[in-house]
């Protein structure tokens, strides 16, 4: 039996916002650390993991492990009738194909319930594996969502060189070429707006923007977003759920042929 | 020329 019931219920609109388009059927998993989620684009180049802790809920109640599949598009589609200030309770059966989504309005005076059905959905699980990456940078999450938009309007894939001088963004298409460096800045008034820089080597990885840019549909979550890039390995874009878990993207590199 | 990486060829399948 699962009972999880969550204050903020918002936030998960959000990632299933976030992470919609990239994915169309995916298994949440429920154990007594929380809420996981991991799943593949369809093509294999991208992977989303998030996590929400259970002690991020007001109750939480798992008795044993469960799978829980669904068509994240109709998921969206449920979450959508809560009120932006709705509390948001799971409930679900052991071996039931469905689960119920109770929203109930801050002052009590409305409660509705969407019973959403199940699927069995096969899905591949990856190891990630811990790394110590050469560069990280925190930054704007807005800034990040512009600068994808920015370049997408230019051309398609982007060289995202990290070296002591700051983050290089680098695109070119049919129109031209255009590059958006980011530096750090830690003196900003507004917390929000600070970019933080840690560089232990300078690396430079290629990306296609088409998903970088799906992964700033999830700026809503937060403020910042931390970019980690090692030589030859997936990007990691992460977002925090505030202090709740994460949503963490990875994202493939073009590599020589 | 650069060809796009497969998540697969990056992290390991458990």
């Amino acid at each position: 039996m699962l009972e999880a019931r969550l204050v903020q219920g918002s936030m998960l609109r959000k990632v299933v916002d976030a992470v919609k388009d990239l994915v169309s059927d995916a298994n949440i998993d429920v154990s007594s650390s929380g809420f996981s989620l991991q799943a593949m684009d369809t093509s294999h180049v991208s992977l989303i993991a998030m996590h929400l802790r259970a002690d991020a809920f007001e109750h939480f109640r798992c008795d044993r492990p469960m799978s829980m599949g669904m068509s994240l598009a109709n998921l969206a589609k449920v979450l959508k009738c809560a009120g932006s200030d709705d509390i948001v309770t799971l409930k679900a059966n052991d071996d039931g194909d469905t689960v119920t989504f109770m929203f109930e309005s801050p002052k009590e005076d409305r409660v509705s319930d969407f019973e959403l059905k199940l699927m069995d959905i096969d899905s591949e699980h990856l190891g990630i594996p811990d790394t110590d990456y050469c560069a990280t940078v925190t930054m704007p999450a807005g800034e990040y969502a512009r600068i994808c938009k920015d370049l997408s309007s230019i051309g398609d894939t982007v060289v995202i060189s990290a070296t002591k001088d700051g983050v290089k963004f680098t695109t070119s298409g049919d129109v031209g070429t255009a590059n958006v460096t980011v530096r750090q800045n830690t003196t900003a008034d507004k917390k929000e707006d600070q970019t933080i820089i840690d560089l232990k080597e300078p690396v430079a990885l290629t990306f296609a923007l088409r998903y970088l840019t799906s992964f700033a549909k999830a700026t809503p979550l937060a403020t910042h977003v931390t970019l980690s890039m090692t030589r030859e390995l997936p990007v990691m874009v992460e977002y925090a759920i505030q202090d709740m878990g994460h949503l963490r993207f990875y994202l493939a590199p073009k590599i020589e042929d | 020329r650069k060809q796009q990486g497969s998540m697969k060829s990056f992290f390991v399948q458990q």
